[in-house]
């Protein structure tokens, strides 16, 4: 049997219903068809194998190279030049100031030590916040008065790591949109003080089309190294983690799932494939 | 871009006064895309889809006006149905329960509303009831203080109820209270609970649900479980100054049989306004 554009349309219409009802967004989900009709039309299908299981399978395949193989941090740290410093970076209320919590509570649990920067000296009661979560795991925090310069702040931190050995730089900042000059411009004097080894673009899960142009906007400013995807219980299926990997091609580091400390885990494709094809 | 591929449809039904079948399929086809990419809800964007079909092929082109007119009209009408109905409240002393999915923007917008009141000439005050998250009062106290509206809060109190119960007590001389809550999303059922018994404890004048301009196609069942729970009646759609363009506010709306409040566009106190349904649609439709 050679599979004729008829043969699959209905098939890859019901998948690009599959996709988007996943909150994968939407130029992505039709992209993603369109490059699978290409791939799928002449070739052969086995007798047994009705259309809808070719489709199923190439677009399985598909979303596993969109979504890659994920990022091993603690290797990258333990072959990497000490301190290794990673800032955090995102749109507002993405979960940025609690990833920083739960990944320095996992690496500490990995054996490394870690300082973190309170770098979002700008919303109320960030300070505080980043305070209280470093207290209760024992975490070493750098932070000014509310109102100081970011980059003064995580300069600090970096200092500090640097004059105790510390292994990891862990830099928490303010959220801000990606269509605010001046708040995209301090991004980048961060990161020109800071110097990063590592930028973790972070959003959610419940995104929706917005996550494209976000991602796009943030990797064409800072050139981010990874994604955090936080809020994956929220929205176990996860489409968002999709259209992300889909626009700016960087690996997926963890994937957030729930307020506690070790709802953090290091990403791998079936956490996302298996929530969409069931 | 997707609004030039839609006012390219439009033109091709200009200067029509008969209204072909192709040129309604090929601008439904545009309108879908458009909705889509603004994050309105799949299920929604199919049923608005065949009642405009319906509609521009069924009825009877009104005097004077051509096709293309006709089917914007519908267009435009159907959309208005979806997020049109104003969201009532007014400027006597009342209760306000906010709720919403973590991180959506419930603290900064109860600080706005505080503003919004407090120009308005009455006295407000605000219970920060999220007994979760770390720096959840200092968040909600600095907002108020900034302003000198009085605030209640309690970080070591891990009873939602009691700290809403303390802070009636402490604001008693204020006209309208908002009580501030931790974030919270359908699948967590202990904490669907607890806003349960907030709610019922405070009875409110209005339940407000805060969403991120942002939300995707989750929109639809979160709204579902907040409305089951609590019963929403207006919805506050936080972050449109960013550029994502609130179709989830629609399955929201839909969802809770509610409207849209407020609309929250910026980081500031003052950084909130009023509902404007044609700057909203005309931004959902590209
Ligand atoms: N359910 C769930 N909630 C999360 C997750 N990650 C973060 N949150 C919650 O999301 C809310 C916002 O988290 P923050 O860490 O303050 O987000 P942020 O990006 O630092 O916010 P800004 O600094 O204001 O931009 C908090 O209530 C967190 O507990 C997650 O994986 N699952
Ligand atoms: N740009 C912009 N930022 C906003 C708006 N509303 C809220 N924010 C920001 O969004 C982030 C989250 O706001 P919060 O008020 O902490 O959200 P929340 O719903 O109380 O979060 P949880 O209590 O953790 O569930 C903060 O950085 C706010 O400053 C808005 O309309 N525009
Ligand atoms: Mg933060
Ligand atoms: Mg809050």
């Amino acid at each position: 049997f050679v599979l004729s554009e008829k043969d699959i349309e209905e098939s890859l219409f019901e998948l690009q219903m599959v996709l988007l009802e996943s909150d994968v967004a939407y130029p992505v989900a039709e992209a993603i068809t369109e490059h699978m009709k290409k791939e799928l039309v002449g070739t052969h299908r086995k007798l047994r194998e009705s259309a809808d299981d070719v489709v199923t399978d190439a677009l399985r395949h598909a979303i596993e190279k969109v979504l890659g193989e994920g990022f091993d941090l603690v290797s990258y740290i333990k072959n990497h030049e000490k301190p290794v410093k990673i800032l955090f970076t995102g749109v507002n209320g993405t979960g940025k100031t609690t990833s920083v919590a739960k990944i320095a509570h996992y690496l500490q649990s990995q054996g490394l030590s870690v300082v973190v920067g309170a770098g979002d000296t700008f919303r109320a009661g960030a300070i505080e916040q980043i305070r209280v979560h470093c207290e209760r795991l024992g975490i070493k925090l750098i932070a000014h008065q509310e109102g100081a310069d970011p980059s003064a702040v995580l300069y600090d931190t970096v200092e500090y790591a640097k004059a105790h050995k510390t292994d990891v730089v862990l830099a928490d900042s303010a959220g801000r949109f990606h269509n605010r000059v001046n708040l995209m411009n301090q991004l980048e004097k961060i990161k020109r003080v800071m110097k990063p080894d590592l930028v973790f673009y972070v959003d959610e899960a419940v995104a929706g089309n917005d996550a494209v142009i976000r991602a796009e906007e943030f990797e064409k400013t800072v050139s981010t190294d990874g994604v955090i995807l936080t809020k994956v219980d929220m929205d176990p299926k996860g489409g968002a983690a999709i259209s992300i990997a889909y626009t700016i091609g960087k690996p997926l580091v963890f994937l957030g799932v729930g307020q506690g400390y070790d709802d953090m885990k290091p990403f791998t494709p079936s956490l996302i494939i298996d929530e969409i094809f069931g | 871009t997707l609004s030039n591929s839609l006012k390219d449809a439009m033109k091709k039904l200009a200067g029509k006064t008969v209204i072909d079948r192709a040129a309604v399929d090929e601008l439904v086809r545009d309108l879908q895309r458009a909705l889509l990419s603004s994050d309105v809800n799949v299920k929604l964007v199919m049923e608005l889809s065949k009642q405009i079909k319906a509609r521009s092929l069924d009825e009877n082109l009104p005097k004077g006006i051509n096709a293309r007119e006709h089917v914007l009209r519908i267009v435009y009408q159907e959309l208005v149905n979806l997020v049109g109905k104003e969201a009532e409240f007014s400027l006597k002393p009342q209760k306000i329960l906010m709720a919403g999915l973590q991180g959506s923007g419930k603290t900064t917008t109860t600080g706005k509303l505080c503003r919004y009141f407090q120009r308005k000439g009455l006295k407000v005050g605000a219970i920060g009831a999220d007994n979760f998250r770390p720096g959840a009062y200092a968040q909600l106290e600095t907002l108020c203080k900034k302003i000198n509206v009085p605030s209640y809060g309690d970080p070591k109190e891990k009873d939602a109820v009691k700290i809403v119960k303390d802070g009636l007590a402490a604001l008693k001389d204020v006209d309208v209270v908002i009580v501030d809550t931790a974030g919270r999303h359908a699948l967590e059922d202990d904490l669907i609970d607890e806003i349960t018994e907030v709610n019922a404890y405070l009875k409110p004048d209005h339940r407000w649900l805060v969403i991120d301009a942002a939300l995707g196609q989750a929109a639809r069942d979160q709204a579902k479980r907040f409305h089951e729970a609590i019963g929403i009646d207006g919805v506050i759609v936080t972050k449109m100054d960013g550029t994502a363009k609130g179709g989830g506010a629609m399955s929201a709306v839909a969802e809770t049989q509610s409207g849209i409040v407020f609309i929250g566009n910026g980081e500031t106190i003052d950084d909130l306004e009023r509902f404007d349904p044609n700057g909203f649609i005309s931004r959902l439709l590209g």
